[in-house]
């Protein structure tokens, strides 16, 4: 399974959100 | 070649068949790293103790496979005591002497004291006589 | 010997040190059931895909190893519409020149469309000109 998933990756989880 | 090693910060839940799910601390090593964010990882090899009661057998996962219930019971005694929290349970000092009714493979035995049955924590339990 | 195999029900938490967190779905052979109910459990080996998001290097957890913004902006088109779901990501229809200021790894790129910026998912992006 080389494909990555079609649908984009989920936002950082809360503890992880860097500031933009 | 090298694998870069990396480690989950919070629980992911798999939403397809092509991603893994993992778990908050679980180690991976990096196979691809896709511009889309996506990242094809390896999970590291990890041991350890599970409590019974998470697990279902893969090919059978209907199959009862506990022990029969021993309605006669088998003598007991209390090597520590337990208040109960649910309250199916059964609470017992330690040193009381108890009968097993039914050796349940997730450690919460079925349990009579007189005339109170319920669930109790095999490792507090040492068989009588002992 | 040959281990049953079995399928975790639940995810599983970790509370010390000597367990293993677990998955919804992982599969893992039991090594010793132990009658507490603590069974000894190694993890099949499992591969997929995981957000970038959810990982941190193993040896520097805190050093940063996004790429540098790019201020001045590389011109991209959107293949794909994407409608922001959170107040900092960008809503653009497909079609649209934008340009991007960050390429960040979680795949989740910094971009500006006239005097707009924000989070937009790279995997409906694509380098204008080709």
């Amino acid at each position: 399974i080389k494909q990555p998933p079609s649908n984009p990756p989920p936002r950082p989880p809360v503890e992880a959100r860097k500031k933009p | 070649i090298i694998l870069q090693t990396y480690r989950a910060i919070a629980n992911y839940e798999k939403h397809s068949p092509s991603e893994m799910a993992m778990a908050t601390g679980d180690v991976v090593d990096v196979v691809e790293k896709n511009e889309s964010g996506w990242w094809f990882c390896q999970m590291k090899t990890k041991r350890g103790w599970v409590p019974a009661s998470f697990l279902e057998p893969l090919d059978s996962p209907d199959e009862p496979e506990d022990p029969e219930p021993n309605y006669a019971g088998e003598p007991y005694v209390t090597i520590k005591a337990y208040t109960a929290v649910e309250e199916d349970e059964v609470s017992l000092a330690q040193g009381e002497a108890i009968e097993v009714i039914h050796k349940l493979l997730d450690g919460w035995w079925v349990v009579r004291k007189e005339d109170v049955t319920g669930y109790f924590p095999s490792m507090f339990l040492q068989k009588s006589g002992q």
